[in-house]
């Protein structure tokens, strides 16, 4: 066997084509997979900012992105998730496929002129999406 | 005044539109606790028509409260996590003046009485008061030529609601201009709680100074601030802590408790722990 192991040595590990970036990319991250998204607005895109007098800018995020099939270890979904993923992929495709959402938030504060004329500085809790799962 | 003709004009609306004025149905004055209901940011957002019409708050109360919110957010608005208070509302009420009562012969130093009325529709059920402060600026940026003291009393008149028509005993505060003096806080929580617990619309008050220099004199004619035209009737700000589900509620970290009424420790802290050994020698 010396002879075969001593080719096999000889031939490069990983094919010419191969990329390992790639590798990560299909593998390990596969594309557009459930993951927090910015989007960035100002309340006057809004025409809110006559009574918004703070802050300028806002960015509540937003979750998106397909669940793998191994979702415990990425993104603590509880076993239902799979489960409820072997169902889609092996009895009922009507069942819909687990859904990438917010799993925790930040708070807001925000400055803001009432109708009265009165000025209120209030904080919201649930305002800003800081974590995505799969559930 | 110009609030509560504001409000009568919302409120006429209000009746021609019911749904025209979502505000009021988010803080229910009855004291119902619609959690369902959306945060006021939100509000707006389902109803399509343009923005109700809003009365314009004060420059000078509108630049405080811009500090304020540098004080307590970040650019983001992410509320700061260094903070030491529990409160998660501010609300700043600028008042009705209702009038003056200017003496024939001012005396520099010596204000006429000032009549004020806040109205407080905006405070919904749920927001409990915590801190409660008269906020005092001048016209323009002015400085003292020397530290001037200054007694300010103030009578709380018994709101329209209870029988007693009788205004209650003044309350006094002592306090001192100095240099450069732009805002001056009369803490009146003591004086406002018993009003906002029990819910009360509008708060009615009289207010008058009087200020004497550093040599014990009322201040010359030249000492420029203590004419009545550059003191600005005073704003009140009340610090609330608002119980409804969509407010943020601050989860303070037992390390960051300044006071200890609020930091619970489950062992008594060093004078406790003496006084515990004390009392036990005692009753041995």
């Amino acid at each position: 066997g010396q002879e075969i192991v001593s080719s096999e040595l000889k031939k490069p590990l990983v094919p010419p084509s191969f990329n390992l970036s790639e590798y990560f990319k299909r593998f390990l991250f596969p594309q557009n997979e459930c993951e927090l998204h910015d989007f960035r607005l100002s309340f006057s895109q809004l025409k809110w900012d006559n009574w918004i007098v703070a802050p300028h800018r806002y960015n509540p995020r937003y979750c998106k992105g397909d669940c793998p099939r191994a979702v415990g270890h990425r993104y603590g979904s509880p076993v239902h998730t799979m489960v409820q993923n072997i169902i889609y992929e092996k009895l009922d495709s009507s069942v819909p496929r687990p859904s990438c959402v917010p799993a925790k938030y930040s708070p807001l504060s925000v400055l803001t002129i009432e109708p009265d004329g009165s000025i209120a500085y209030k904080e919201y809790e649930d305002m800003i999406a800081t974590k995505c799962t799969c559930r | 005044c110009q609030a509560s003709r504001g409000e009568a004009q919302i409120a006429a609306s209000a009746e021609l539109e019911p749904e025209a004025e979502p505000w009021s149905l988010l803080h229910p004055l009855d004291g119902r606790d619609r959690s369902g209901l959306l945060p006021p940011l939100f509000k707006i957002l389902s109803d399509e028509r343009e923005g109700i019409p809003r009365l314009q708050p004060d420059t000078r109360a509108l630049r405080y409260m811009k500090r304020l919110y540098k004080a307590y957010a970040t650019k983001e608005g992410i509320p700061k996590s260094n903070r030491s208070h529990l409160y998660n509302t501010v609300r700043l009420f600028t008042s009705c003046v209702q009038h003056k009562q200017v003496p024939v012969d001012q005396v520099p130093g010596i204000f006429p009485s000032l009549d004020l009325l806040f109205n407080l529709d905006r405070v919904s059920v749920l927001e409990h008061l915590l801190k409660s402060i008269l906020l005092y600026t001048f016209k323009d940026s002015i400085s003292f030529p020397s530290a001037v003291k200054c007694e300010c009393d103030l009578v709380i008149k018994e709101p329209k609601s209870s029988s007693e028509a009788f205004p209650r005993a003044p309350n006094s505060f002592t306090f001192e201009f100095r240099k450069k003096h732009k805002w001056i806080e009369l803490d009146v929580t003591t004086l406002l709680q018993p009003l906002v617990a029990s819910n009360e619309r509008s708060i009615h008050m009289s207010v008058n100074f009087t200020c004497v220099n550093d040599q014990l004199q009322p201040p010359s004619a030249q000492e420029s601030p203590f004419n009545m035209s550059l003191l600005v009737p005073p704003s009140l700000l009340l610090y609330l802590n608002d119980t409804s589900a969509q407010a943020y509620h601050y989860k303070r970290r037992p390390s960051q408790s300044p006071d200890h009424k609020a930091h619970l420790s489950p062992y008594p802290t060093g004078q406790e722990a003496a006084q515990g050994r004390r009392s036990l020698r005692h009753r041995r």
